[in-house]
Formats: structure tokens, C-alpha cells, sequence
């Protein structure tokens, strides 16, 4: 068994839980916020058995995808505020960030 | 250490947040919610000492409540609203699931 | 790579947000709760190279204060209410709890 986490933006989150279910694929949905953005964002959590991890995988990369964002600088650092008005800058953010972890035991109640 | 993430049904989460308490067991929830019936449920996530292990899924277990849910099918698959009016299906939710992770380190600041 | 789980106070969420911009770690903040006192935290989600473990670790560690918090007995215990009025308790409250979890694979798409 692999647990699979997975952040995707907002806007992609709709159809990938489409695209579990018509693929009979688990998971649980979690809102999050990104650390740089500090925009919403969702994050998936699946169990999944090993030989189905790579299906799992480009279901996501399938779903998501990479969308620019314009990014009020003052807004992630700090010391920006000092520095004056500063233009907008646009951060291209991913279609999803995954991550493969190993599972010890899972268990249904 | 292990890390135990254990996903139940939102009436469960107080009776589940009093028995760790009861049994000296630390615990952190989230809200989450089902990728299928997309109602809300509760993520809890639990370090626990290797020895312990089998006392928390008991705990869970034992707090944990199968029941059953009416689920409006043109909710889940994309396609149900062109196939017309279908009657609500009984699905049956678990009590709860759970991954138990291997942890390489535990810190309190 | 390794997945760095930080619990901390909703007080110290946002110093740790900015610590990690200036330091260049990417992380997905997820509002949560205690299992003890029931009042928010914040749960931070890291992928760190190997070699920068120790780098994230000492940035929670400056970021994360230990704090009391005054604490209504009956709000944990569910037979407190039958042993009439309690004194409010004081709870320490630490920094921050973490977990560091190996990571198998990691994909961006
Ligand atoms: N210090 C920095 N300097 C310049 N640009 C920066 C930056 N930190 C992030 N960015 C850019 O901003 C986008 C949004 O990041 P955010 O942290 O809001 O939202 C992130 C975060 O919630 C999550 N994420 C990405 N890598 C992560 C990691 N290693 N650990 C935990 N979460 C991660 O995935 C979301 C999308 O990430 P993605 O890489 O596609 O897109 C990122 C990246 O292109
Ligand atoms: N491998 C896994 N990885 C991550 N999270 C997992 C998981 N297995 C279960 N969960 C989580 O636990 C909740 C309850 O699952 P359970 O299997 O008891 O109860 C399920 C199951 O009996 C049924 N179900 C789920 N997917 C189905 C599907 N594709 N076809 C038919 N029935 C499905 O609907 C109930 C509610 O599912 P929902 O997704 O709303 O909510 C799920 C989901 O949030
Ligand atoms: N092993 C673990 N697994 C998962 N999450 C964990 C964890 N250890 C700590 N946490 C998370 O970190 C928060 C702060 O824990 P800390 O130990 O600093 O501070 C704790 C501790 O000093 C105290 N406390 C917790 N459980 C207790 C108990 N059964 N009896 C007496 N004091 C307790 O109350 C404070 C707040 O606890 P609360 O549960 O509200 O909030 C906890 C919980 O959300």
C-alpha cells in the first residue's frame, strides 16, 4: 500500500474527484492555503495498493493543471512594505505537487 | 514512532476525541471531506510510541460507527444528469479508515 | 526527501510562513485542531530535500513559542460535569510537535 498526497489548485480539484471516482479510486479531500500564495489550494490523501500507484499518478498529472497567478510582492515578504510600491509579479503555479509515502498497514473499521 | 491517520464520520470525531483523551492518547484533527459522497468528515492524525500502536486502533475501532447514507447518483458521475432522474441509493459508509506510517523522528520545540 | 509534519499555534502560523519565503522551503499550511484543548492550530505539510532537514527543523524551532492557556476542566473530561464546578486549570502549550516522515517519490506535473 502507498499513501499519496497530492496539492492541486482549487480550480482542477472538481475534476480530479470526478476522475477518481469513475476510476473506483478512493481518497479524501482537506482544504489547504499555499505557503508563498497564501491562496487556497486542496490537498489529496489516497491509499492506494502498489500496483495501482502509477494509474494514480497520471490521473493527477491528467487533472491538473499549471496556471499563472499575478502575486502582490508585499504580500510574501516581509520587508517589502519598506521598499515602496512594488508592481504586481506573476508566479506561474504547477499542476500538482505529489508526494509517494509507504504505508505500514491500513485497516477498515 | 508510528503515525496513525485515521478518517471517520463526523458523528464519531467527539466520542473518538474523548476515548484518546480518557487514554492519555495526543491527537490533531482536521476537517476533511469523502472524495465520493463529498460530505464532510474528520481526519485525525496521531504519533504514537510503536508499543501503543495496537491500543489506539482499538480505540478507534471501538468509537467508530458503520451507518448508512441516501446518495443522489447524478452527485457522483459526471454523466448521471444526461441518463435522467435516478432514484437515491443507499450506500454504506465505514466506520472508519486508517493508515498506520513509519516515522523517522519526532520533535517538540 | 523526507515529509516534515509541524503542528504549531495559530500565533507563530504566520511567522513560520514568512521564515520559510525568506529561507526558500515551499509548504501547504492545513487549518486543524487539538485533541486536547480543541482550539485551533495550524498543521504545516514540508518536502525537503534530505539535506535540508536540519535547516527546516531549526526554522520551527525559532518560530514556534511555548505558551499557557487557561483551560475549562469540563470541556475535556466527559464525567467532569457530573463533579459540580472546577477550577479553570493552566496548560502549557508547546511550540510546535513534529514529525519527520520518509518520502518514497516526489513529482511536480
Ligand atoms: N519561495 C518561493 N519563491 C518563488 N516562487 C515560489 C516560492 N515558493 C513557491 N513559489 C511559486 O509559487 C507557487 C505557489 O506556491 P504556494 O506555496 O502558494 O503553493 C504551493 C504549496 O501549497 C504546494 N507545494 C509545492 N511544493 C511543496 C513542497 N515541497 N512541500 C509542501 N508543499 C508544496 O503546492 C503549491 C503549488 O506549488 P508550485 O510549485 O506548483 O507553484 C509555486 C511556485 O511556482
Ligand atoms: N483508500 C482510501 N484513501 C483515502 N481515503 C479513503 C480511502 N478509503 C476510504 N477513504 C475515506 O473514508 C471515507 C469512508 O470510506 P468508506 O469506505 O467507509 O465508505 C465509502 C464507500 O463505502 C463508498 N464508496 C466510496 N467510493 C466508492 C465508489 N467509487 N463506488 C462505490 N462506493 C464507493 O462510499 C463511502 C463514502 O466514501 P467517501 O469517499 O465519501 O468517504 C471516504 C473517504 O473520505
Ligand atoms: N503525538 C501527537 N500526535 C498528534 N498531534 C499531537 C501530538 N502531540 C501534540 N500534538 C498536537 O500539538 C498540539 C500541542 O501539543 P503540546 O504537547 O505542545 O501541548 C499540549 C499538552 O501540553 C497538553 N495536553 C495534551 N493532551 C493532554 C492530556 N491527555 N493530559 C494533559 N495535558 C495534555 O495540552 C496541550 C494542547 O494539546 P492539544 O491536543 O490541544 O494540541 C496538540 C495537538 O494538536
Amino acid at each position: 500500500m502507498k499513501l499519496i498526497i497530492a496539492i492541486v489548485q482549487d480550480k482542477d480539484a472538481n475534476e480530479l474527484s470526478n476522475a477518481f471516482i469513475e476510476a473506483n479510486i478512493r481518497a479524501t479531500k482537506i482544504s489547504s492555503n499555499g505557503g508563498f500564495l497564501r491562496s487556497g489550494n486542496t490537498t489529496f490523501i489516497i491509499g492506494i495498493a502498489d500496483e495501482r500507484k502509477t494509474e494514480v499518478l497520471s490521473i493527477i498529472k491528467g487533472a491538473s493543471k499549471s496556471r499563472s497567478q499575478m502575486m502582490n510582492p508585499s504580500f510574501t515578504s516581509p520587508t517589502a512594505l519598506e521598499d515602496g510600491f512594488q508592481e504586481p509579479i506573476r508566479v506561474q503555479v504547477g499542476g500538482a505537487t505529489v508526494f509517494v509515502l509507504p504505508i505500514e498497514e491500513i485497516h477498515h473499521f
